[in-house]
């Protein structure tokens, strides 16, 4: 464990805890893409299996179930609780293009030819993509409300952490897992048009609002 | 290998 890896850590725990308060406080989760949500919840099931099968420490299995948990709670606010404030009319993104070459992709390109290493890869593959729906989305509407914003920020910033100690663990321990390096420098890639708009809009106070 | 891998990431 180095600090990259814990402050990304807890990065992405800070933006899966906005986006539960920004829905549960507002009791709305307008501007939010429900597909992502599940995406991300599918993300966090295949890959956390191996909470049934192997102990890596105490850490690593509250953040699990924590990610989980949260990840559900946030599905189930869209989709039961607040669904009358769900906007599936901009929520269009078509997720069978992401789900289906991803699955076949992990069958091709993994460690392990076995279901839970399959999965394992499936749920990286996956999440390097899984916000395109919530973007999609904020590029349909030309908007996002400011805590969206800062939810995306801190998403984002937890891969470009764990970039940092995917090379801190490579000089220091000479760990190396290319499918986590190559989906992992996708995923931040993704972010990237975002990061700027948030720094040159949002950190300025202004909402951001894409050019019409 | 036949030993599952571990992944000590989140």
């Amino acid at each position: 464990m180095n600090i990259f890896r814990l402050t990304g850590d807890l990065s992405h725990l800070a933006a899966i805890i906005i986006l539960l308060l920004k829905i549960w406080k507002s009791r709305s989760c307008a501007g939010i893409s429900g597909k992502s949500q599940i995406l991300f919840a599918m993300v966090f099931t295949t890959r956390y299996l191996d909470l049934l099968t192997a102990y890596i420490s105490l850490y690593n299995t509250s953040m699990k179930i924590i990610y989980i948990g949260c990840s559900y709670a946030t599905v189930y606010l869209i989709y039961a609780k607040f669904k009358a404030t769900y906007d599936g009319n901009h929520d269009t993104f078509r997720v069978e293009f992401l789900v289906v070459p991803v699955g076949g992709l992990s069958f091709l390109v993994n460690h392990d030819f076995s279901p839970l290493e399959i999965l394992w890869t499936f749920s990286i593959y996956l999440e390097a993509v899984a916000i395109l729906p919530q973007l999609f989305m904020i590029s349909k509407t030309g908007e996002a409300e400011t805590i969206t914003t800062h939810y995306l920020f801190f998403l984002g910033l937890y891969r470009a952490l764990y970039l940092i100690n995917w090379v801190w663990r490579f000089y220091f321990e000479g760990f190396f897992d290319m499918i986590a390096i190559v989906a992992g420098v996708v995923q931040t890639i993704l972010y990237c048009d975002f990061f700027y708009l948030y720094v040159t809009k949002v950190l300025k106070g202004k909402k951001l609002s894409l050019p019409a | 290998g036949t030993e599952p891998l571990n992944h000590d990431e989140l």
